[in-house]
């Protein structure tokens, strides 16, 4: 493990944190894409499958049981929680979030390491990951106050994935470890489809305003 | 495939 890849999974649990504490604190979801929450539980449902099969350490236990039971808490939260759900944007929230699992789906079906249930269904968490933001991105430019825990909550969730891509280039060239196409190509898409946030948060910081997506 | 060293990876 190297401190791209480290920084990265702190970085990835800090966002959850965030959110977390976003919802507790504040009792309330508001800018938050419930879509995008519901995506994010079926990628970790997906990707570690091999939880209970597998033990590959302490540490990467820890951290799957923490992903996977914090997106279903965080989901179930925006869903039934008596007080969080009436603060959910339902008619903002509109992105079609289906076509992404089923476009993800397709692609895993293509184009898989190898074609097994097992692999198929890796392809498709890691498809899917890379488009998971896109619904808290769009409700994000419709919703015009969005809270700083909110903005950080992304900030972080956008910068762990990026830690992994410079992980995998550290690797390239220390361990002439070359990695799986598919990660390589589905985590430059995923950071890509930050910059444009990255960029807004970034000047926000610089003026210390709110920040503010262009609609 | 899925060598080991990306097994670990989240």
């Amino acid at each position: 493990m190297n401190i791209f890849r480290f920084a990265g999974d702190m970085t990835h649990l800090v966002s959850v944190l965030l959110l977390l504490l976003k919802i507790y604190a504040t009792k309330s979801c508001s800018g938050i894409s419930l879509k995008t929450q519901e995506l994010y539980a079926l990628v970790f449902l997906t990707r570690y499958l091999d939880l209970f099969t597998d033990f590959i350490s302490i540490y990467n236990t820890v951290m799957k049981v923490i992903f996977i039971t914090s997106s279903l808490a965080i989901v179930w939260c925006m869903r039934a929680h008596p007080t969080v759900r009436r603060s959910y944007d339902r008619d903002q929230d509109t992105f079609r979030h289906h076509f992404l699992v089923l476009l993800s789906f397709i692609m895993a079906l293509f184009f898989p390491d190898l074609f097994t249930t097992r692999e198929v269904l890796w392809a498709f968490s890691i498809y899917l990951e890379a488009v998971a933001i896109l619904p808290q991105l769009v409700l994000l430019q419709r919703c015009r106050n969005v809270d700083n825990l909110t903005t950080h909550y992304i900030f972080f969730l956008g910068s762990y994935r990026a830690l992994y891509v410079l992980n995998w280039i550290y690797r390239y060239f220390t361990e002439k470890h070359a990695g799986r196409w598919i990660s390589w190509i589905s985590g430059l898409v995923q950071t890509v489809l930050y910059l444009d946030f990255f960029y807004y948060y970034f000047i926000s910081w610089k003026s210390s305003e709110k920040l503010r997506l262009p609609a | 495939a899925q060598d080991d060293s990306t097994k670990d990876e989240l």
